[in-house]
């Protein structure tokens, strides 16, 4: 037995798929587990579907832990799959936006990265395959997508944590993520992807300093998810497009799914802003989770209205 | 394998004031072994971003040295990253 899941703590990757059965179990009707694929050491890739049976309504993908050393990400999706559990049917907005739409899940995107990083290196951020002429492991899933991927001066050195990959899609991680989505393109509406640190809600590009047709759009909905994310305890999101508010990056999921036709997509740099960074205390866990569930349900409200 | 531990490991936070200092973390970047919090890669580094990476013990000092050459300012944001691991399990089992 993996031992006791908390929605305080975070959590090993053994405890959370006994958490997957768990929720499948206790909300039959509202949740089902998906098997997406595998990882390069075989270990599954789960999506759990929140929301109804029926595949023709509007959908949410939002994955979590695509870097291996952002502990808070997989726990906020964690968090969300429980709140909406929970206040189903008591809480009028989650209640709405389950009754018409769904949401698919991916508690952890680098699994193997994130058994590693509790096993062996907490800091470790990339995937864990191997690499043809070097002894460096691992891939950064994030600059893995086939979107303008590796156009920038990154590094084709396996031993830099933002290695890309041999090719675009190489991991099997991405190209379970990036079928699956594409097999669900006609009703997946919006496209959202959890990391950490330092506070930013961000939307596409961070290939081309370039802005998409609908940034006005996707500007006015960070700009009130940042605010709506502030009520709770003041916490300061920045927020705009990925080149200008970060710096330019290649390869990413967010740019990948806005050209392939999911045309709000969005990017959560959740806590905090430096003082702990990849290491934030689990006392923060829930403060965090409750404030980022804020916008993540305005975004999701939002998509519900505005989208057909 | 025993599992990596970080004594005395650091972070610190830089904020290049001109290209200059930029390029001297560029630099630092490519004869140590410094991993980047933020931004994700020392390419991106850039004037007036707050840049955070983080330095082993043994490299630490250098890198101290080499920032007080250049004047520039910075902040040791973790002093022992092994600390601030073990203490994010702030919370009990109930």
């Amino acid at each position: 037995m993996p031992g006791r899941h908390s929605y305080a703590k975070y959590n090993s990757w053994d405890k959370i798929v006994a958490w997957t059965e768990k929720m499948v179990h206790k909300c039959p009707d509202m949740v089902s587990r998906i098997k997406i694929g595998t990882t390069v050491e075989d270990n599954p890739l789960y999506v759990l579907k929140i929301g109804k049976k029926d595949e023709r309504r509007k959908a949410i993908f939002m994955d979590c832990g695509i870097h291996a050393r952002e502990w808070i990400s997989p726990a906020f999706c964690q968090w969300f799959v429980y709140q909406a559990t929970k206040t189903y049917g008591k809480n009028k907005i989650m209640t709405k936006l389950l009754d018409q739409m769904n949401f698919y899940v991916l508690p952890v995107f680098n699994v193997d990265g994130y058994i590693w990083s509790w096993k062996q290196n907490r800091m470790w951020r990339k995937n864990r395959s191997k690499n043809q002429n070097s002894n460096c492991i691992g891939t950064d899933l994030n600059r893995n997508f086939n979107v303008s991927w590796n156009a920038f001066p990154t590094t084709k050195d396996p031993c830099k944590e933002t290695y890309p990959g041999p090719e675009p899609e190489s991991e099997k991680e991405t190209k379970a993520v990036t079928d699956f989505i594409q097999s669900h393109l006609k009703s997946i509406k919006a496209y959202i992807t959890i990391h950490s640190y330092s506070q930013m809600l961000l939307f596409p590009y961070g290939y081309t300093s370039e802005l998409p047709p609908n940034n006005e759009e996707l500007t006015k909905v960070a700009k009130i998810g940042t605010d709506v994310l502030s009520t709770l305890y003041e916490t300061h999101y920045i927020y705009g497009p990925i080149a200008s508010t970060i710096y330019p990056t290649s390869g990413s999921s967010l740019d990948w799914a806005y050209n392939l036709g999911v045309h709000h997509t969005f990017a959560f740099e959740l806590r905090d802003r430096g003082r702990f960074g990849f290491l934030l205390p689990e006392s923060q866990i829930k403060s965090t989770c409750k404030e980022t569930m804020l916008a993540v349900k305005f975004i999701a409200k939002y998509i519900l209205k505005h989208t057909s | 394998i025993a599992p990596v531990r970080f004594d005395r490991e650091k972070v610190f936070r830089v904020k290049p004031q001109d290209e200059n200092q930029a390029n001297v973390i560029k630099d630092l970047a490519k004869t140590n072994k410094l991993d980047f919090w933020y931004p994700d890669a020392g390419l991106h580094v850039a004037t007036n971003m707050t840049v955070d990476f983080q330095v082993s013990d043994k490299e630490s000092q250098s890198i101290q040295s080499a920032l007080d050459q250049n004047k520039m300012h910075y902040e040791i944001l973790i002093h022992d990253l092994q600390e601030v691991i073990e203490k994010q399990f702030d919370v009990k089992e109930d």
